[in-house]
């Protein structure tokens, strides 16, 4: 190993069984889009549950996805019969909804782009997905109403000394205050 | 077991079931959390990990009726919400973490917060890498009870976005958290226009002012145009107001006419002049009157405490409240108006018969952004009717009061941090 490394471990080198596997294609794309709940919303609460089933089909090293109906599991497979098609063109097209790309249902790149940005591992559809959609669109209504009406002498918007000085102030005990 | 937890989850959490929204939510308003000892993350440093973790936690806080507080004490099974660092398979998970890019991290239910530490987080304003302040404020959300929100700006997105300079629950997460634990409310001990004149660099006076709300000791700089509190508040009143009592005061009054502008603060018996120019109270003002003073030598007539005070423009006086009454004050007579005291059901008549604060109010606020007075007690505010009221109903009687409404339909999110959190 080298003597010294940056600090911001820059140059470390990440060993590839430490890389998140890539989605390039349908499989993997499935993989995702049945992870995050696309194909059946996710029991996400119940996932915590069933540790040790959970665990013991883990521990065989499986990578294929798991899809929780109730308290059995069963698996998708790789097996492409015309329906499972249509559930992965649905899949995708709700998945391309939600994140605002052009709703094609193709594995597009900018979908596979999308796949694999940073992202949290909650699912996006939980089991009551319904909620959550009509949550979605509940939440994405306009903007609440600005009240208060502003007057000429309402100068907010110009740093007044009192926050500038309360912010140097702070900057003491907390140097984001400014960015934040 | 699954029910065992179940049943535990239960004592500490209820579900809403409000209409078709179905989430889970703390039934408490005091929620400790832990970095877990052998989750650190291996980046950073566990000082940086923790007040990072604070400061998540904190602008939760400022937005909801919730407060955090860390515990690194108690017995595990009484922390509400756990955070740990992991990689691969971690801190007994069934959900293993997939290594660098993607995932990088999930929260449960139960409080279990998980961050893969394959991931290169970053401390805020470190510009690259994933900023782990973001990634904590988002699992905290989910662990509050918000799922993935896909609405441009909204801290639940589950995609990472690269931080901008700065990132902050806008309007409508504050609604979504709001929703689940409904909105901040509680008395204030003052409300009050801080006024300031400055010169432009062609040297005309601008007027200037911001308002502040005050609750023990702690205060806000509430934005009106932004119908919020400014980010990063609420403050300790000795951190930012010079010389006045650090656990609040009774009344602010400004006293602004031709020949006179001057700024008390009131707390108990004795009043404080404040110096605008250097920004704390006078010790000693021009007169060579020491501060603090008793309110009966400054103001003849007055009895200390006051429940609250303002300074109306319209009649020079300065009404001071305590209990039913209410005393006008006549500055430049320096003493009582004639026929005062008076009961404050008298001076200031319910338009709405019934609909009166009657005694004991906690705040009574002239504000510039409204043009009106505002008088406060408990979580309900009275507006006084003005000229222009009376001008298009000329039958609604002098500084009658009009219908109360709740102090938070009018004023957003003006919400307290544990004492713990106060310096973050």
């Amino acid at each position: 190993e080298k003597l010294f490394h940056y600090r911001d471990r820059s140059d470390v080198v990440i060993p590839p069984s430490h890389q998140a596997e890539l989605i390039t294609d349908t499989d993997t794309a499935e993989d995702f889009l049945s992870k995050y709940g696309f194909i059946t919303p996710v029991n996400w609460e119940d996932a915590q549950w069933d540790e040790e089933k959970l665990s013991e089909d883990f521990s065989s090293g499986d990578t294929m996805s798991l899809i929780q109906e109730g308290d059995s599991l069963s698996w998708s497979g790789n097996t492409k019969d015309p329906s499972e098609n249509a559930q992965l063109i649905t899949a995708l097209k709700e998945f391309q909804r939600m994140i605002g790309l052009p709703v094609t249902g193709l594995f597009d790149d900018a979908t596979k782009a999308a796949m694999n940005k940073p992202r949290c591992g909650v699912p996006d559809k939980e089991a009551d997905s319904k909620t959550t959609a009509e949550h979605n669109t509940t939440t994405t209504g306009g903007e609440g109403s600005q009240l208060g009406n502003s007057t000429e002498t309402d100068q907010e918007q110009v740093k007044d000394p009192e926050q500038k000085t309360a912010e140097t102030r702070l900057v003491h005990t907390r140097s984001e205050r400014l960015s934040r | 077991k699954k029910r065992h937890l179940a049943s535990l989850l239960g004592q500490t959490r209820r579900r809403r079931e409000e209409g078709e929204m179905e989430y889970m939510a703390f039934s408490k308003a005091v929620l400790r959390w832990r970095l877990i000892g052998e989750g650190y993350s291996s980046q950073l440093s566990i000082d940086d990990q923790r007040y990072i973790f604070r400061l998540a936690f904190r602008m939760w806080s400022e937005v909801s009726p919730l407060e955090f507080v860390e515990d690194s004490h108690s017995p595990l099974e009484d922390i509400d919400i756990r955070l740990g660092f992991g990689t691969g398979r971690h801190l007994g998970c069934t959900q293993r973490f997939d290594g660098a890019g993607r995932e990088f991290a999930h929260a449960w239910f139960l409080g279990d917060i998980h961050f893969d530490d394959d991931e290169h987080f970053t401390a805020p304003n470190t510009g690259d890498g994933i900023s782990l302040l973001k990634v904590a404020v988002h699992e905290i959300g989910h662990v509050l009870g918000l799922p993935h929100l896909y609405r441009a700006g909204s801290i639940m997105q589950p995609s990472y976005l690269p931080q901008e300079s700065s990132f902050e629950l806008d309007w409508q997460d504050r609604k979504a958290i709001q929703h689940l634990y409904g909105s901040c409310n509680g008395r204030f001990s003052a409300v009050f226009d801080w006024i300031r004149k400055e010169r432009t660099p062609y040297g005309e006076m601008r007027v200037r002012f911001n308002t502040y709300f005050m609750r023990d000791g702690l205060y806000w700089l509430y934005e009106n145009r932004q119908n919020r509190t400014r980010y990063g508040d609420p403050v300790a009143v000795e951190v930012g107001w010079h010389g006045i009592p650090a656990n609040g005061v009774d009344a602010h009054v400004h006293v602004w006419t031709r020949g006179n502008d001057a700024i008390y603060f009131f707390k108990g018996s004795q009043f404080w002049k404040y110096d605008t120019e250097n920004d704390q109270v006078f010790t000693e003002d021009e007169e060579g009157r020491r501060y603090p003073r008793p309110i009966s030598e400054g103001f003849p007539g007055v009895p200390g405490p006051i429940d609250t005070a303002f300074y109306d423009r319209r009649d020079s006086q300065i009404y001071f409240f305590r209990g039913p009454s209410v005393y006008a004050f006549d500055v430049k007579a320096n003493r009582l108006a004639k026929g005062y005291p008076k009961k404050i059901t008298q001076v200031f008549p319910a338009v709405l018969p019934g609909d009166h604060p009657v005694a004991n109010l906690d705040v009574a606020y002239f504000s510039y952004t409204h043009n009106a007075i505002f008088l406060l007690k408990d979580t309900s505010y009275w507006r006084v009717v003005s000229s222009r009221d009376r001008r298009r109903r000329p039958f609604l009687p002098y500084n009658g009061l009009l219908p109360h409404r709740e102090v938070d339909e009018q004023w957003f999110d003006i919400c307290n941090v544990h004492s713990t959190a106060l310096r973050v």
